[in-house]
């Protein structure tokens, strides 16, 4: 079998940094995450700055759950139950995402599935 | 995902990634990308995790998951991993826990708590090559002396290969995308095959940061899931990460 040339692919790049043009989106910010402090309150700075960001993706999962299973009863039951899950999870994670989920304003089983959410791709 | 770790002719070892994610979450036909992916983006950050105003180890992480994908331990380690795609999924590990059975790690909370507590490159390699998993995963560990780097395939409960750097045989360098190394990938998504030709045009005595992201920037090994890529380097603690597009014509995988 004579496979087809990957219409994508090209040949390997050069002088590709630093970074810049069409393939370069931009840097990322830095914080500072402090270990010292109580597991609640070691993410609050940089959940209340990214926010608006964390709803956007939490209410994507939520669309894409939703076009797969459109009466909502997973949904509402997984909303439901990732909250008990999040309670199971070890610590100091548990109390990590708990200070996530309050300081950006999302419901706390949002967040759980966001940090599970490896484990469901998978399949 | 794609995932590199090469060592210089001096022994130095180089680590870099493309993050690659949102397949099948969504396509965003009005800018020909996956949504999931263009979501992501804002939320890359770079962390600096300090105890006592002291580095103890920093990550390229998306802001909101506690878990880790890419970090590194000054001076001792770096450490990304790659999702591993199988039936005996993580769903089974997670049904599992809602279940009671509550032995094994979450992905992102053992490499975590690896980049957090290990303190050398043997000791983050065997917790990644034995800990107990809820799900599959492709760990790709360096540490900072010649021939230390590794790839470790991982089930739930075992190490399938641990795949390590062998400069003086010839294995300079060691790369995972999605795919067990003694698999074929699919040849709809054979971001190996470029890769390796990428890498072996490069040559050991190339090696260096810009060099790989020389290579993590060629299609389709950046194609249009690439949410960044990550450069590091653990001698001198050297972490960059960058966000990234894919103008067509680009690979969707």
């Amino acid at each position: 079998a004579v496979l087809a040339k990957d219409p994508y692919g090209e040949d390997c790049r050069y002088q590709q940094y630093p970074p810049t043009g069409a393939t370069f989106r931009g840097s990322v910010p830095d914080y500072i995450i402090n270990l010292d402090l109580p597991p609640r309150e070691r993410w609050v700075q940089l959940a209340h700055e990214k926010k608006d960001e964390l709803k956007t993706i939490v209410e994507h999962i939520k669309k894409v759950m939703i076009v797969f299973f459109p009466s909502g009863k997973l949904l509402h039951l997984l909303e439901s139950k990732m909250a008990w899950l999040g309670s199971t999870l070890p610590y100091p994670f548990n109390e990590e995402i708990e200070g996530i989920a309050h300081a950006a304003e999302v419901g706390l089983g949002d967040i759980v599935v966001f940090n599970v959410f490896y484990e469901i791709f998978t399949v | 995902c794609t995932s590199i770790i090469a060592e210089d002719k001096a022994g130095k070892l180089y680590h870099a990634r493309n993050l690659d994610f949102g397949l099948f979450l969504g396509w965003d036909i009005k800018n020909s990308s996956w949504i999931v992916t263009q979501i992501l983006k804002p939320l890359m950050v770079s962390l600096d995790f300090q105890r006592n105003n002291k580095t103890v180890f920093r990550s390229a992480n998306l802001a909101g998951y506690v878990g880790m994908v890419s970090g590194i331990r000054p001076g001792i380690f770096t450490l990304t991993m790659n999702e591993r795609f199988s039936i005996d999924g993580g769903y089974i590990g997670v049904f599992e826990w809602i279940f009671g059975k509550r032995d094994g790690w979450w992905m992102g909370f053992l490499t975590r708590s690896v980049l957090e507590n290990s303190t050398s490159y043997e000791e983050a390699k065997d917790r990644l090559t034995n800990a107990r998993l809820l799900a599959p995963a492709y760990f790709i560990l360096a540490g900072n002396q010649s021939g230390q780097g590794s790839v470790i395939t991982r089930s739930r409960t075992a190490a399938l290969d641990v795949w390590n750097l062998n400069a003086s045989f010839g294995t300079w360098y060691v790369l995972e995308t999605n795919y067990d190394r003694w698999k074929v990938p699919l040849a709809v998504d054979d971001r190996r095959t470029p890769a390796m030709k990428c890498m072996n045009r490069t040559m050991q005595q190339n090696v260096s940061l810009p060099a790989l992201y020389n290579v993590l920037s060629t299609k389709p090994i950046l194609n249009k899931l690439t949410v960044s890529t990550t450069l590091m380097e653990v001698s001198e603690g050297r972490i960059e990460t960058y966000l990234r597009d894919c103008p067509d014509p680009c690979s969707p995988w």
